[in-house]
């Protein structure tokens, strides 16, 4: 996978749509304090789906949503998409690489990802014992294919979380990205401050890090 | 899971044996289970012995060669699964000139698999960036992104940043 | 108690405000009582607003702004309360440029009444010195104080401590 | 009071006796990382009286005693002794300005610091009601004077406090810094990486900041 674009609309400082093309190798971010570099890192860790709001260095999710200044009147919505170009093909929905090399779940994750879940259906996961390997909804992405992740969030507390446009589950989202370092314990995003606390944290905490690559 | 584990465990800490050494030139980076026997609970501990200096808790270490070692530690992780790409926001705070020179040269390595975004205030790592976008806010309260050419030199971007601030 | 309590708390509010608006170029701060019948018991909230942005939880504050509010609450707590000397350890790493020089100049104007002591690895912050000292391990693992001659501009020390090291 | 003069033996990486002359004005510390810089902060707090291992980066107090390196043995002991000029007098040997302005303290005052409290004495603050105010027992300055305060901690655990050569007791000193934001909540030394957790901190440790001004 490779990092084409960043859109954020109503995110924190960003009140007008901006958009943030990516190139290869290192892009230096700069700025003077206070004007929206670490509210960047924010839209990433949020659009691949950031749960705690104190994460996002705010009180409540609300938060991430323009607020206002002297001259604008706060916004009613964020909204925060990334999209990545596949740079090989990811077979099954799983940009971590097949967790399990079991024929079965390749196979799973192709019909899965044949029908993606229409939002009202309960998820699965919530019955029977759990599938051998959790079966990705999601496209399965040939070499220069484009996926486009997506979040959205309502004053009035409604969120969506979308693929490509279509509307879909955060577990979907997170399932597209475990094992890449970008979901849950997300070693690949190093937020302002935490790398001084990386080595005196304790050592569950660093667990999670190698338990995410594994 | 308890192989995968454990085969994770045995790569990232060779790697960051590796990688601990070409930060700080020398020394002993390692990683240890509190808890032999029970790898799938036993948290990690970290072992950081700069070049030359009594192996002591990583606590005693100074502020930038702690930032050092957690380095170490999460490009090691990297190298292991990489990621499609990489965000660090002002990790080069605590480090002095050399440790910056040390740290893009091995974050210049590595970003031909990945991408890397790294915030900074520090002009030594702008100088090693490929590109550079600028953040401002002409307007108090709202953020705006200034479009960069990239065949500039970054004393010159930052010139336009700033005066556009 | 309760009477130089209160009367510290108000005396510092005040400079608060005041240092406040002096590092930021304007805006508010303020300290306020979380049980103002309490006085001897209740917490303290820290009410932050960067000039020209909406009054927002201190949280929301970028990790500059958060360390210039707590600048001005240290020194407004000094000008009540004078102390012989100062410490900061690299108070001015998450700062850009142009807030160091107002750190600098503020730290400058209370230098007179008490001496600051300050670590840092930020060339502008060691222009506004009026003394240098450096600190080297030509033996690992054993720190040496450089004695520095105060006549020397800042560039000439910093190249005498890096080739020393 | 002004600084005059730090000195340090065996504590943490300063191995070999270092003295720091201090000067007026702003005195900048520099240096590569892991130099020793901030072992020169944590000699400064551990002489005013610290008593956590914790807030001097250590596990336990020993720690801070030199440890040795490749070519160096550890040591036996750690020696810091600070040293001040009175700028103006300090009459009850308060260097914050006399906490109360209740006549009887200063003469109270000024009888203990004429007795000092013989090593052996035990504390008066065991037995009967605390004194109306502590009474410091501390030499009185007269514009111009010097006063030392030291520590020494051995490996074995002992530990002694100086005031001008001659063993106290940790209170005397912590009397003396009070009300100068040098002792207890110390407001005016800011360690690494403390800066940025002010603001962050629970309200009752930002009030304990208030209280030892008060
Ligand atoms: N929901 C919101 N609406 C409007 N503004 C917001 C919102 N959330 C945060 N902000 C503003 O964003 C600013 C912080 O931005 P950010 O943390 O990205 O700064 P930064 O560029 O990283 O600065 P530094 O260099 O100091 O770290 C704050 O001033 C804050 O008021
Ligand atoms: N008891 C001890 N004996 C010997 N060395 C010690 C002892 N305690 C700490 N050290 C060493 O001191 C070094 C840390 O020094 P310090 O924290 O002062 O560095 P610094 O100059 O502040 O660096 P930075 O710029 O990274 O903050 C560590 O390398 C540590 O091993
Ligand atoms: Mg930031
Ligand atoms: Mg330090």
């Amino acid at each position: 996978l490779r990092l084409d674009k960043l859109e954020l609309r109503g995110f924190k400082s960003f009140c007008d749509t901006t958009q943030v093309i990516f190139h290869e190798g290192v892009t230096a971010i700069v700025g003077p304090n206070g004007c929206g570099k670490s509210n960047i890192v924010d839209a990433i860790t949020w659009v691949l789906g950031e749960q705690s709001a104190k994460h996002l260095r705010g009180g409540k999710m609300e938060d991430v949503i323009f607020n206002g200044t002297r001259h604008r009147k706060p916004l009613g919505m964020a909204e925060v998409s990334l999209t990545l170009t596949a740079v090989q093909d990811v077979p099954d929905g799983c940009a971590g690489g097949a967790l399990d090399d079991d024929p079965t779940s390749a196979l799973a994750a192709a019909n899965a990802a044949a029908n993606p879940v229409a939002s009202g259906e309960p998820s699965s996961d919530a019955d029977g014992p759990p599938p051998r390997r959790r079966a990705p909804r999601l496209p399965q992405l040939l070499a220069g294919e484009k996926i486009t992740i997506g979040r959205r969030l309502y004053r009035s507390g409604d969120s969506d979380y979308l693929i490509n446009g279509r509307i879909c589950r955060l577990r979907d989202i997170q399932d597209f990205f475990s094992g890449t370092g970008l979901s849950r314990a997300h070693y690949a995003i190093i937020e302002q401050g935490r790398i001084g606390q990386i080595l005196s944290s304790k050592p569950h905490e660093r667990r999670a890090l190698i338990e995410e690559a594994a | 899971t308890r192989r995968r584990f454990r085969e994770a465990f045995d790569h990232i800490n060779a790697y960051f044996g590796e990688i601990f050494q070409e930060l700080f030139g020398g020394g002993r980076g390692e990683m240890l289970l509190i808890e032999p026997d029970d790898p799938l609970e036993s948290g990690i501990e970290i072992v950081a012995q700069p070049p030359g200096k009594r192996l002591q808790s990583v606590l005693l270490l100074s502020g930038g060669e702690k930032a050092m070692a957690a380095l170490a530690l999460i490009l090691a992780i990297f190298r292991y699964r990489p990621s499609p790409f990489c965000v660090l926001d002002e990790v080069d705070a605590p480090l002095d000139e050399a440790n910056i020179d040390r740290f893009t040269d091995k974050v210049r390595a590595m970003s031909r698999q990945t991408q890397f975004l790294i915030v900074t205030h520090n002009k030594r790592t702008m100088e090693a960036a490929d590109s550079i976008y600028g953040v401002t806010m002409p307007e108090t309260g709202v953020s705006k992104l200034l479009s960069v050419r990239f065949d500039d030199k970054p004393s010159a971007v930052t010139q336009a940043i700033s005066s556009a601030a």
